[in-house]
């Protein structure tokens, strides 16, 4: 049987408009930014700390509104990876 | 077999350390990964750094603390600079510490082991001992790229033999932005375990972190060179270390959580950190090679020692290759004699084919083959492939249970790789979604000529007959370089390209973390004094490898251009020249041949079909003939039939004054007839149709004149719920069906003139006749902003509220 998803409370955002466009953008939707990922340009850490941490389905809210916003090239809701130590 | 008694180091275990040193003085032992041969050579993995991506480091661990680099480490779990793992009774979080110890724990400080880069600097990162996301891995892939030298990772998608799972779009970004920047532009260096499902059927394929062309996926041995019970077999494994085995096989020592020492490390996480280690080691000799030099480094040198395994084959380029050990055992002392002198290889090119899209049936029990030829790209320049690296097949099959799927791809060289086992465990419905499958076996092969795509699907568990799996498409990625990757450094690769073995009884000096550090020694010159390969002649060699050899025991294959190497047996596609002692090449597309000529073949290579009558192989049969896969030969088809499929009375087209009926050519019939295979006459269609295939209403090929087509059968008006539509690529009317939710239309689109009960019209359009309760002025803003009235998927979403407060 498939695995359930399960969403947790961050977000990865993609904002062209560079880092003050994505502090805005946070705080507009209610999000904490936690930077750049990695050395992937313009790509942004969201957490939202009044989503429930871990779900198995995604919850609306006005943070949803962030997938629809003009400014925002793509945002993804982060799901659980089952991942094993070899 | 090497004695090395001449060595000691202080650490307690480091008697116990069987996979680096011999401690029996009475016995011969294994010590072919030649780790003591690269120290004594002077390289420790200085000022390399290195990073293990698990769930923390013990940093003030004794035998780590000297080495350990802040720089390269980071708690992604916690979100700080303080990889130290968390403790609880378990000592859950162990493995990342232990993996650390294996690369870089120090020597000589009279606690636990030596690392097999004991002066390299090592950090870890924290970021299994949480949820692992995209995010998560993206930024553990991507944690100081410039800085940080090589990412060692021993986890991944669960073993379970049903899962397939990869890097999502984040952390493939960071692993193509790892190769292509870090290491300022010459390309961080993934290290990744390849897996430890043996058990449980898993293959590694079906892992995206070791099937990836940008990781180094590493298998294990035993000692005895066996195969150990977690291993995993695939096509993406590039090299092998020792490792453990079952209870009884010695394991690995290594630094353990709490200050302590481990002797029972096992799994295939074992291996990783020592290819990392060894890599240290190479990168230190020369800091200048980039991520895919590293790769040709270790297919160069990885050999198969004593590994048992019965799939050891030779590829067309002369590498010795199994899909339980890659290119075999890592060879410490051979990467960093030839990173040493490496230059690097050619830009890389890609070069991409798909298949046609269209749905091929993969059926039970029979082998499915779709073949594909590619130029390597030769009309493009930058993309030309000539000699190959990696090889990704990326498919799209749809299937019942994908776990019964057995995938093969074979080279135009004719080399055979396993993409897919059966994986008993995986009763999956998914299929492939677009997955990539990749290769290493066709290593420095050419890349020009037919590659086959083989499926099998052989049932292991009762499955309905008459849902049949789907190949819906395929392409075919060929990574390689346009000009042969060694060309370049062929002077250093001939004569010159020499391993110094220490001669017997030579004292071995302890390299550069004690008193008295040696300078590596520059080796350009020195004559080679070590054994010859097996397959070399009587005017010996000038290094221990096949391709080193001045003459061959039995044939030489290749040529001045692209290297030469000794082969008892020349490969498919080639015939045994007996008087020159050399492989030569059949005619283009022979598999076998007795000459150069192109009527000796005596079969062909997959994808050609043999022409019994020109004892030639052509791409595909001349008109009247058809293919016959089972013999890959050219059959003639039934006098009736102008092609046929697989049989000779397997019609697919006809000739003249005939027509297909099923499989079978019958004489043909006029307009509003068809030929009954019964009566063997013509007989009437049905009345509403022009022609027919029966007598049946649903049996129109086309429809009578005043009728129109509506879901196979003809019609004198279109039924409620389809509108008259005008017909694309027909001659006749068709009825076509409304939007959802009418009853009736006008036409295509929002057109609707009665809808279905539970609905509302409104502005030609059937809205469901609720209306929302929380449609607030925001909330009808948003709407209205993002236009979502005009999206099918959200049109009953509140629209007639907004549009009406609005």
């Amino acid at each position: 049987s498939r695995a359930r998803t399960v969403f947790t409370n961050h977000w990865a955002v993609h904002i062209p408009g560079g880092p003050e466009e994505a502090e805005t953008l946070a705080a507009k939707y209610g999000f904490a930014n936690l930077g750049q990922i990695g050395g992937l340009e313009h790509h942004y850490h969201f957490h939202h700390s009044r989503v429930v941490r871990r779900s198995t389905f995604t919850t609306r809210g006005a943070h949803s509104f962030i997938h629809m916003d003009p400014k925002v090239d793509w945002a993804q809701q982060q799901v659980v990876k089952s991942r094993v130590k070899r | 077999h090497a004695r090395s008694d001449h060595i000691h180091f202080n650490d307690p275990k480091w008697s116990n350390m069987w996979y680096t040193h011999c401690s029996d003085k009475n016995n011969r032992c294994r010590t072919e990964m030649n780790i003591l041969a690269a120290w004594q050579r002077g390289y420790t993995g200085r000022n390399v750094v290195v990073t293990i991506l698990d769930d923390g480091i013990e940093r003030s661990h004794p035998d780590l603390a000297q080495n350990y680099d802040q720089l390269a480490s980071y708690d992604v779990n916690g979100n700080d600079y303080d990889p130290t793992p968390r403790y609880d009774s378990s000592n859950e979080n162990k493995h990342g510490t232990r993996c650390a110890g294996e690369v870089a724990a120090a020597a000589n400080n009279s606690h636990c082991i030596v690392g097999i880069a004991y002066n390299a600097r090592i950090g870890g990162v924290r970021m299994l001992d949480g949820d692992v996301t995209d995010v998560v891995e993206a930024k553990s892939l991507g944690i100081r790229p410039d800085y940080i030298d090589i990412y060692s990772a021993s986890w991944g998608p669960d073993d379970d033999g049903k899962t397939v799972d990869g890097p999502g779009p984040l952390a493939k970004q960071a692993f193509e932005l790892g190769i292509k920047k870090g290491r300022k532009g010459l390309g961080s260096i993934f290290v990744w375990a390849s897996g430890n499902g043996g058990r449980q059927s898993d293959h590694c394929s079906c892992d995206g972190y070791t099937n990836s062309i940008y990781t180094i996926s590493v298998s294990s041995t035993t000692e005895n060179g066996n195969k150990p019970w977690y291993l995993e077999v695939c096509t993406s494994t590039l090299a092998t270390t020792y490792s453990s085995g079952e209870f009884y096989d010695r394991k690995i020592v290594t630094t353990d959580l709490r200050q302590r020492c481990t002797d029972g490390h096992t799994g295939t996480s074992v291996s990783a950190p020592m290819v990392a280690g060894v890599i240290a080691l190479a990168l230190e000799a020369n800091p200048l090679i980039t991520w895919r030099d590293v790769q040709h480094l270790l297919v160069k040198t990885s050999r198969p020692a004593h590994l048992k395994a019965n799939d050891w084959k030779t590829n067309a380029a002369g590498h010795k290759v199994s899909h339980m050990y890659g290119f075999g055992l890592i060879d410490a002392e051979a990467m960093v004699v030839e990173a040493k002198r490496w230059r690097n290889v050619p830009a890389q090119h890609t070069c991409s084919k798909s298949s046609e899209r269209r749905t091929q049936y993969i059926r039970a029990d029979q082998k499915f083959n779709s073949s594909m030829i590619s130029t390597g790209c030769s009309e493009q320049s930058g993309h030309h492939v000539m000699f190959l690296e990696h090889v990704q097949v990326r498919v799209l099959i749809v299937h019942p249970r994908r776990g019964d799927l057995e995938i093969n791809l074979i080279s135009p060289s004719g080399t055979r790789s396993q993409l897919l086992a059966q994986r008993l465990l995986d009763n999956s419905n998914e299929g492939f979604r677009n997955w990539e499958f990749m290769t290493v076996h066709c290593w420095g092969e050419r890349a020009e000529g037919t590659w086959t795509l083989e499926i099998t699907d052989s049932p292991t568990q009762k499955r309905n007959p008459e849902v049949l799996g789907k190949l819906k498409e395929w392409t075919l990625i060929l990574h390689g370089t346009s000009e042969h990757p060694y060309q370049s450094q062929s002077s250093l690769h001939s004569r010159s390209r020499m391993l110094e073995i220490p001669t017997a009884g030579r004292e071995m000096k302890i390299p550069d973390s004690l008193p008295g550090v040696t300078e590596p020694e520059e080796e350009e010159e020195e004559e080679y004094n070590g054994s010859c390969h097996q397959e070399c002649g009587d005017q010996g060699c000038d290094g221990p490898d096949a391709d080193h050899c001045l003459n061959c025991v039995h044939f030489s294959l290749g040529n001045l251009k692209t290297g030469r190497t000794c082969v008892s047996h020349c490969p498919l596609g080639y015939f045994e020249d007996g008087d020159a002692r050399r492989c030569r090449r059949c005619s283009r597309g022979c598999e076998n041949c007795v000459g150069r000529g192109a009527n000796e073949c005596r079969s062909c290579r997959r994808g050609l079909y043999f022409n019994l009558e020109e004892n030639s192989c052509v791409e595909s049969c001349p008109t009247g003939h058809c293919h016959d896969e089972g013999q890959r030969q050219c059959l003639k088809c039934h006098e009736n039939c102008l092609k046929c499929l697989r049989d000779a009375d397997r019609c697919t087209a006809c000739h003249s004054g005939f027509s297909l009926a099923g499989m079978t050519c019958v004489p043909e019939c006029a307009n509003g007839t068809y030929f009954n295979l019964e009566e063997i006459k013509c007989s009437l269609c049905h009345v509403s149709c022009s022609t027919c295939t029966g007598p049946g209403m649903e049996e129109c090929i086309q429809c009578a004149t005043d009728f129109l087509q509506q879901e196979w059968r003809c019609v004198r008006t279109c039924s409620p719920g389809y509108y008259r539509g005008e017909s694309t690529g027909y001659s006749q009317r068709m009825c076509r069906k409304c939007e959802e939710n009418c009853l009736s239309c006008q036409g295509p689109g929002t057109s609707c003139t009665q809808c279905k009960d539970g609905y509302n019209l409104f502005s030609r359009t059937c809205i469901m006749n609720t209306t929302c309760n929380n449609a607030d002025e925001v909330f009808c803003e948003m709407v209205k902003s993002n236009r979502l009235c005009e999206k099918k998927l959200f049109r009953q979403f509140c629209c007639r509220t907004c549009l009406m407060t609005a």
